[in-house]
């Protein structure tokens, strides 16, 4: 009704703007959770340079020079899909970035399937693609993320506990290596971002959590590995930067409610249905 | 006369700084690629003829789709109609019981999902987008140096129940005979709102 429209048939219910297709709320009928939820995708352009001049972006060193909004004025085109298990909402952002959001009637938490590549480098720039989601919890330059898939560590911005830090990179200092997720917390709510793969994320800004998704740079960083990130698939001669598909999950609490779904929803991510295939005549696979 | 010595080796190898932090050269990750897929394709026979045993599909060849994620896997694509019905064994590696969605790709909505007792559980079919047709032949060319078997199509959810490190078996079923099918879900684009 309104302004907004309604995805999910059981107790997630994500709304989203009619006229730009953006995710603006998560609510949760049962526990009668709702908060603000935003999602945006934008990109770093990596620096382009040597070891002594611009150091440049690449496999070991994140320095990103910029910040590109993608899509800023919403998603013009998308599609609604709905059914008796789920619901999907599918956005493309552009030529080489998909998203497909699912909320399923049986779960509580929506899944985020995205689609990134081949990235563009005709400009000459590498880019490092990410995306953000914001919600309204008042964090205080606080966050956590795990530590190898154990403990969660609290991350403070501009901060580390055992040196004074001096901060040169406001994004690449705040970032930190997530292999089961992220999450948030203020004094009544908590949000978790699980990931289906190892990336580099962070909260840059107080309710925020951002995740990188996938880079393509140009520039060897001197680091050692004595060439560029910029992995490409050749077919017959015709190569093209790599196409990358991962999944995250987000899941919107009470404060101290997301621990026991972080743990076992990250298990079950790890370790998925195994899917095998035969086949038997009608009469006989009774 | 298959081991998964092969995906052994090639996880072992995979446990170098390099390929866990994503800093090996391209030719490098190519080949931890390369070995992965190896060793994956000889655990699979293994995965297979274990399931057979379990599942008593005995001589039935028993597949695995590894490039399930981008919409590709023949077995479910094939047109199983006439008496040939699609035998699908969902096995639950973590200790306890889960339901989840499971979705595969069909070419065909004419189709019901059964549980092992035969009876029909719900379904719903999604159409396939026009860009995942795209990633999943871009993938297929890549990976498998020929063209997809059906672009579109549609994907066919169901919700799995599956005990605690045990499997359940599904059947998706032609529609023939049979009075209900899996649901078509209901399609609306940003012009219809």
């Amino acid at each position: 009704s309104g302004e907004t429209f309604e995805v999910g048939e059981g107790n997630l219910v994500l709304l989203y703007t009619k006229n730009d297709g953006k995710l603006t709320r998560y609510s949760n009928i049962r526990n009668s959770v709702s908060a603000a939820a935003e999602q945006s995708f934008k990109y770093y352009t990596g620096y382009n340079g040597t070891d002594r001049v611009f150091q440049a972006s690449g496999a070991y060193v994140f320095r990103p020079n910029g910040t590109i909004p993608i899509n800023p004025e919403g998603y013009i085109n998308f599609t609604v899909i709905r059914g008796p298990l789920l619901d999907e909402v599918h956005h493309q952002l552009n030529e080489w970035l998909y998203q497909v959001t699912r909320v399923y009637k049986g779960k509580e938490h929506a899944e985020f399937e995205y689609t990134v590549g081949p990235v563009p480098v005709d400009d000459g720039f590498g880019k490092e693609i990410v995306t953000q989601i914001s919600t309204g919890l008042n964090t205080n330059r606080t966050f956590y993320t795990d530590s190898n898939g154990r403990d969660f560590v609290k991350r403070i911005r501009d901060f580390r506990p055992d040196w004074e830090l001096d901060v040169h990179q406001p994004i690449a200092g705040n970032y930190y290596p997530i292999n089961l997720g992220v999450y948030i917390e203020d004094e009544s709510m908590e949000a978790s971002l699980l990931v289906d793969r190892a990336v580099g994320g962070s909260s840059l800004e107080d309710g925020q959590i951002e995740l990188m998704l996938h880079r393509r740079l140009l520039n060897d960083d001197s680091r050692g590995v004595g060439e560029a990130l910029n992995e490409e698939v050749c077919i017959l001669g015709d190569c093209k930067g790599l196409m990358v598909q991962g999944k995250c999950y987000l899941r919107i609490d009470k404060l101290g409610e997301g621990a026991l779904w972080r743990r076992r929803f990250g298990q079950e991510i790890y370790s998925p249905l195994l899917l095998a295939f035969s086949e038997e005549e009608e009469s006989s696979w009774l | 006369e298959h081991s998964t010595d092969g995906l052994g080796d090639a996880l072992a190898i995979a446990q170098h700084h390099d390929a866990v932090s994503g800093t090996e050269r391209l030719h490098v990750a190519n080949d931890y690629a390369l070995r992965l897929s190896i060793g994956y394709k000889e655990a699979e026979k293994v995965v297979a003829s274990s399931l057979a045993v379990l599942t008593t599909l005995g001589n039935n060849s028993v597949y695995s789709c590894p490039l399930l994620n981008v919409s590709y896997c023949p077995p479910s694509e094939a047109n199983f109609t006439g008496v040939k019905s699609l035998i699908i064994v969902v096995y639950n590696p973590l200790g306890w019981t889960r339901e989840e969605v499971v979705r595969i790709p069909v070419s065909t909505e004419n189709v019901v999902v059964l549980d092992s007792t035969g009876s029909e559980i719900e379904s719903q079919l999604l159409p396939a987008s026009n860009f995942s047709s795209l990633v999943k032949n871009y993938h297929v060319k890549a990976y498998l140096g020929e063209s997809a078997v059906n672009s579109g199509g549609y994907w066919l959810a169901f919700s799995a129940l599956v005990p605690p490190l045990g499997f359940s078996t599904y059947i998706v079923s032609n529609k023939k005979g049979r009075e209900s099918r899996s649901v078509l879900s209901s399609i609306y684009t940003s012009e219809d709102f």
